[in-house]
């Protein structure tokens, strides 16, 4: 663990004498080992790392009876302020409706997470509506529209119709007529490199204007995820992110990289397919699960 | 005390930052540099600007031509099974084999095995319609069933290739993992000498879980190959350095769109130089 390896370092480390600022920037390796083994950015990485030792240096870790201890605690408070502040809270608007738009790469769980977020909406006693703006994807709007019965609630859809942003558009003109308050909008997934898709998301935005925006990405995703948030982030104006699959044994340090590149608040995770498997993002318990 | 010819500390920290940020992961980048540091030492590599080089000569030679064949069985239907975590690829993956095997003027049959999740079966049932191949699909829950009749359809009408399309699993779920393996013990009782590839779907863009991912499925199924999806993003798929290393698992494919086009056998050599691109 990484308490074990901070006592280590600083047990060497004193044996030789007094510890030094030099002692505590070779003991932060130990960090940015861990960090990069939990997939975290790798400039994401550095950037934390220089930070944790001004902390380091200005709490004077050097003068301190238990340096091992302070470094890990400044390590963990860093790591849990940076993930943070958490906001789970979906906002919603008055008069209605709250229009919601998850978009992020192929795969990440977006259909099923749109199946989530309708369950939870439903508790907090809203009247959401699932809208199917994935055309491409073979049975796309099938898996909505069966997602959407699993849950109860209503799938808005267009037979035949190509283009998605026609269907968000609608979408709305139907929410009115049936009084559903939430609109949650299942859009394809997209590399953020297919300008022509990145397009089609702005399109879908500029139709409706969502009131919330969020970026659905995979808990195990590496190095690249900070690539992929950028440019969501930039074309799109994120509200927040949803990491999904923590329910496996990935250390999950796209969390980290996809928060320190947008500066957006991570929401919730999915942990299981389910549509019930969605929790609140909670930044102690992703700092200790990055660590290790 | 360090004696001897070293390598420039600057140069060898970018080149660890190169690796890392295509998914080496640190253990694989912190190996690399020991290794590079050893041949410049021993004059393997004659300056720093060999490095590179040298490097990238080393890792196209991971993966020899006779690990990224497919293997073929001698009396058909050969049998590829494919299996990964949800939302990797494998249905579409399945999809481009089809094609690819149907071009080659192979009879191609599916297995839509994956009974759980919404709209699988219709979504592989939709790529079957588009390239003209047959589709087997089943009516009740166990994914078991399906394959044991696929099988006896494939042998049947001839096929020369069936494909096998299993539902996602994390390979943390025991139970799954579990059920994987007697969807493989079908495919070995019906078909002689099957599954004759087990192809684990790895998304290009999985970090260091990957070597996770991998280790489970080849105990659990004993993987021949890896399809490496969504190449055609940003990331560089590094991973499957680490892969070969660790599990000893060749790459076979890579995918390159959401169409049946594409998907191109694994090339070493166009995979190194783009990971330093
Ligand atoms: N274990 C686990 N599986 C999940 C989770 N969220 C989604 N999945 C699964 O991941 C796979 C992909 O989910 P989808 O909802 O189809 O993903 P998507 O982003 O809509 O995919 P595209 O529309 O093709 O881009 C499915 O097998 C889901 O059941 C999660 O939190 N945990
Ligand atoms: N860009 C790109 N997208 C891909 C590639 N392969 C698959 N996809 C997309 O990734 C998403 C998921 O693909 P699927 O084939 O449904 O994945 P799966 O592994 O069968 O998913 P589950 O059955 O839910 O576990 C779809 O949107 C595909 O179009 C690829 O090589 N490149
Ligand atoms: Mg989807
Ligand atoms: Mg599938």
């Amino acid at each position: 663990s990484l308490t074990n390896k901070f006592s280590d370092v600083f047990r060497r480390m004193s044996g030789r004498g007094k510890i030094t600022e030099q002692n505590v920037r070779e003991s932060i390796q130990q960090v940015r080992q861990a960090l990069l083994e939990a997939d975290v950015n790798y400039k994401v990485a550095r950037q934390f790392c220089d930070q944790v030792v001004q902390k380091a240096i200005g709490q004077e870790v050097i003068k301190s009876l238990h340096p091992g201890q302070l470094m890990v605690k400044i390590v963990n408070d860093e790591l849990t302020a940076l993930m943070g502040p958490v906001d789970p809270r979906i906002y919603y608007v008055s008069p209605p409706p709250t229009i919601i738009m998850l978009a992020g790469l192929q795969g990440s769980g977006k259909t099923t997470t749109c199946g989530k977020l309708a369950k939870l909406i439903m508790h907090q006693g809203k009247h959401p509506m699932l809208v199917a703006c994935d055309l491409q994807r073979p049975a796309a709007v099938d898996q909505l529209t069966i997602i959407g019965q699993q849950v109860g609630v209503p799938v808005f859809r267009i037979e035949g119709e190509k283009n998605p942003v026609k269907v968000a558009r609608s979408s709305l003109d139907q929410a009115a007529a049936t009084g559903r308050d939430v609109v949650i909008i299942d859009t394809a997934g997209r590399l953020h490199i297919d300008e022509e898709m990145m397009k089609q998301a702005e399109d879908i935005a500029k139709a409706t204007r969502p009131h919330q925006i969020y970026l659905v990405c995979d808990a195990m995703t590496g190095q690249d995820a900070v690539n992929s948030a950028r440019e969501f982030n930039q074309r799109l104006e994120l509200d927040g992110v949803i990491l999904t699959k923590f329910d496996s044994d990935a250390r999950g340090g796209a969390a980290l990289s996809v928060k320190a590149v947008t500066g957006k608040p991570i929401k919730f995770i999915g942990v299981g397919e389910k549509l019930d498997r969605l929790e609140e993002f909670h930044a102690d318990r992703m700092a200790s699960r990055i660590l290790g | 005390l360090v004696s001897g010819r070293q390598l420039d500390e600057d140069l060898m920290d970018e080149l660890e930052a190169t690796l890392i940020q295509a998914d080496f992961g640190v253990a694989s980048a912190m190996k690399i540099r020991q290794d590079l540091q050893a041949a410049f030492k021993d004059k393997r590599i004659g300056s720093g600007d060999d490095v590179i080089g040298f490097l990238k000569d080393e890792l196209k030679k991971y993966w020899p031509p006779a690990d990224r064949s497919l293997r073929i069985s001698p009396t058909p239907p050969t049998v590829v099974l494919v299996a990964g975590i949800n939302g990797a690829g494998k249905t579409t993956s399945v999809a481009k084999l089809a094609y690819q095997f149907k071009s080659e003027g192979k009879k191609v049959c599916l297995a839509a095995a994956d009974t759980f999740r919404a709209a699988a079966v219709e979504q592989l049932d939709i790529w079957a319609n588009r390239i003209g191949v047959e589709i087997v699909k089943g009516s009740g829950s166990d994914p078991a069933a399906v394959v044991y009749d696929a099988c006896d359809a494939a042998v049947g009408r001839k096929a020369d290739i069936l494909l096998v399309d299993t539902a996602g699993r994390l390979h943390t779920q025991d139970n799954l993992m579990r059920e994987l393996t007697k969807i493989r013990n079908v495919v070995a009782k019906k078909i002689p000498s099957a599954p004759h590839e087990v192809l684990l779907v790895l998304d290009a863009t999985t970090g260091q879980n990957a070597i996770n991912q991998a280790k489970a499925f080849a105990a659990a199924i004993d993987v021949t190959g890896i399809f490496l999806a969504k190449l055609d993003g940003t990331a560089k798929g590094g991973i499957v350095v680490a892969i070969r290393n660790e599990v000893n698992l060749p790459v076979k494919f890579v995918g390159l769109g959401e169409t049946y086009e594409d998907v191109e056998p694994f090339d070493p050599d166009q995979f190194v130089e783009a990971l330093f691109a």
